[in-house]
């Protein structure tokens, strides 16, 4: 996080506001909801209460408007700018600016006012922009689900070096923006992706550098809009140039940046799982065999993805196949003939001819630390 | 690897002007003149690209490459990221 230049912050914890006049994209009432929404984000995790006042000056005055507004920031029609706010301080200082010619949306559409607003509150209370991809003051919007629209552990950081924690004793913690370099760092999915390897974490992926190119941290939103958040597993069915990716108990397919129609499918439908199977760990495909793992709690499931049916024999402990892994799988993919397992904060190398493991690595070895 | 397409503004240069001076404290380099002005103003540029770069984890090349010129293009909020 970072704080506004010169430390600026309320003195009082009683804030008042008040919203001057309405977008006519959205209802009286949702406007008033979404800015209460957004003011409750701060107030959780802070000693601040704000006040909605209807007339006179109050701490932070809220408007929609467009154009030259006479603060010397104007806005410059739709795209752009969205918004800015000021940081705290008497007249305009607290005051939050949102222009009139976006459209303003309650839903996912662009632009969600809830998160504007909610990120705008962040510099009335004192807070600059982030570097944090994930924090809700990092400058770019990107809102995907209703999921991101929450403080994450840096705003809240951020807020509470301004004006220490809320005095209720229930904290909310935010969420963790995954750090490549954090040798505690685990995943939920890994796949091979053209020759390349894509960790998946929450709303993230990340990226190997390599001799031209620095690691990656970015939505995964970024390549596949469509895709849920925290995707369980993932793998390259490279004959077809496809990747699948799951949660719970449905799947998609993409290949390259293409969403392939059709999806999300059910995996008992199109796998042959007994309903008894509820998600999937991690799935790696065998290009040498065609076969698919999938494993699920302790077990494994081979598919033949030509015959497209599950092998008999099938499920089996993961040991049976897998000796030394132990009895769980967070994520795995191949590359260069080897299975790469991991498991909490342990990477394994397995070579799948001799069906054992030759090293054991930190999760983020792939990350150049 | 299937980077998404992009297609390279035609007005990339001032755009990226504009970004940097509304964003980055870049100072208008209008009233500069001459070879030293000149030179100046592309060093700043540069240390101005190369800082936003690195606040949006972006590989640090000081050049408006395609991947600096689509986060310039997203929609943001108004704040600077540098202190005026």
């Amino acid at each position: 996080y970072v704080l506004t230049q010169g430390n600026p912050r309320w003195e009082q914890t009683q804030l008042t506001y008040r919203i001057e006049n309405y977008t006519p994209d959205l209802s009286r009432a949702d406007v008033d909801h979404a800015i209460e929404k957004a003011f409750q984000l701060w107030s959780a995790v802070t000693p601040l209460t704000f006040s909605k006042v209807s007339e006179g000056l109050a701490d932070i005055m809220i408007s929609f408007t467009r154009g030259d507004h006479g603060d010397n920031s104007p806005f410059y029609g739709p795209e752009g700018d969205l918004a800015h706010a000021f940081q705290p301080g008497p007249h305009i200082g607290g005051d939050i600016h949102f222009d009139e010619d976006e459209t303003w949306t309650n839903d996912l559409r662009h632009y969600n006012l809830f998160y504007v607003a909610a990120h705008e509150l962040g510099h009335s209370l004192g807070l600059s922009h982030s570097n944090d991809i994930g924090a809700l003051m990092y400058p770019n919007y990107n809102v995907n689900s209703y999921d991101d629209i929450q403080l994450s552990q840096d705003d809240i950081n951020g807020i509470q070096a301004i004006y220490g924690p809320s005095k209720n004793p229930s904290q909310p913690t935010g969420r963790q923006t995954p750090q490549m370099c954090d040798s505690k760092l685990t995943f939920d999915a890994i796949t091979t992706l053209r020759g390349e390897v894509m960790f998946l974490k929450d709303r993230f992926y990340m990226r190997p550098g390599s001799h031209y190119s620095e690691p990656e941290l970015h939505y995964i939103n970024v390549f596949w809009p469509n895709l849920p958040n925290g995707l369980q597993a993932a793998y390259e069915f490279a004959d077809r140039d496809e990747i699948r990716f799951f949660k719970g108990n449905e799947y998609w397919a993409v290949r390259g940046t293409e969403m392939l129609p059709g999806y999300p499918r059910s995996i008992h439908r199109s796998f042959g799982f007994p309903r008894s199977v509820e998600n999937i760990d991690a799935a790696v495909f065998e290009e040498n065999t065609g076969k698919t793992y999938f494993f699920v709690a302790d077990k494994i499931w081979r598919y033949d993805e030509y015959k497209q049916s599950m092998d008999a024999g099938y499920p089996k402990q993961i040991a049976a196949d897998f000796p030394g892994i132990g009895n769980h799988v967070d994520a795995v993919f191949q590359k260069n003939g080897f299975l790469y397992f991991f498991r909490g904060r342990r990477q394994y190398k397995f070579d799948p001819r001799t069906k054992r493991v030759l090293t054991l690595l930190k999760p983020n070895s792939w990350f150049n630390c | 690897f299937p980077a998404r397409s992009f297609k390279m503004p035609k007005d990339a240069e001032q755009m990226v002007q504009q970004y940097l001076e509304n964003y980055y404290d870049l100072k208008s380099v209008g009233e500069q003149i001459g070879q030293i002005g000149r030179q100046r103003k592309g060093s700043l540029v540069v240390e101005k690209l190369k800082q936003m770069q690195k606040f949006f984890g972006l590989k640090v090349t000081g050049k408006p490459d395609a991947e600096t010129l689509k986060m310039m293009q997203q929609a943001r909020c108004g704040v600077p990221d540098v202190a005026a």
